[in-house]
């Protein structure tokens, strides 16, 4: 464990944590796109089921334990219990365009051909695109609440820093994991327009709009 | 070289 992924976990859990407060307090979820964190409740299914096989620390298993808990709280706030400001309208990016593909990778380029790791690799190719419905429905409403946009932000934050995180350990360690390391580029790469717009826009206390 | 054995990032 070094100081970068550390962080990262931390922004990735309080990117959770602020969006799941979000909905909660405003007793709403416009603007949320579900199927993205139905994406992410699937990513975090599928990885961590190795909560069965292999026990690494504490730390570990809790945080797996809490991600998992809170994605499926969030898709239930967003699909039963505020359902009705759920905004599915705009919420209409073909998830199975994302999910399929990733399936046919996994199963075409892993580390292993065993069940839990091709489900490990699906986890890992899915969590990179997971967030494109969310991008693309605000591409269509052309605008982001301010929390919305900080959830984001430390989203890509937490990817930025796995990056910087495998740097340091492939020099400190001799460790890498290819497909973890081109999956999670793919990722951030994703998130960049967002962190121009968010860096511009947010930052200067302004709505996060996009140019018309 | 990485050791797939084990997945430990989160």
């Amino acid at each position: 464990m070094n100081v970068f992924r550390l962080v990262g976990d931390l922004s990735h859990l309080l990117a959770i944590i602020m969006l799941l407060k979000k909905i909660w307090s405003s007793r709403s979820c416009a603007g949320i796109s579900g199927k993205s964190q139905l994406l992410f409740a699937l990513v975090f299914t599928t990885r961590y089921l190795d909560l069965f096989t292999s026990f690494i620390s504490v730390y570990n298993t809790s945080m797996k334990v809490i991600y998992i808990l809170c994605a499926y709280a969030t898709v239930y706030l967003i699909y039963v219990k505020f359902k009705a400001t759920y905004d599915h309208n705009h919420d209409t990016f073909r998830a199975e365009f994302l999910v399929v593909p990733v399936g046919g990778l996994a199963f075409l380029v892993n580390h292993d051909f065993t069940p839990l790791e091709i489900l490990w690799t699906f986890s890992i190719y899915l969590e990179s695109v997971a967030i494109m419905p969310q991008l693309f429905m605000i591409s269509k409403t052309g605008e982001a609440e301010s929390i919305t946009s900080h959830y984001l932000f430390c989203l890509g934050g937490y990817r930025a820093l796995y990056i910087i995180n495998w740097l340091y350990r492939f020099y400190s360690e001799g460790f890498f994991d290819l497909i973890a390391i081109v999956a999670g580029c793919v990722q951030t790469i994703l998130y960049c327009d967002f962190f121009y717009l968010y860096i511009t826009k947010v930052i200067y206390g302004q709505k996060l709009s996009l140019p018309a | 070289s990485g050791d797939y054995e084990v997945h430990d990032e989160l």
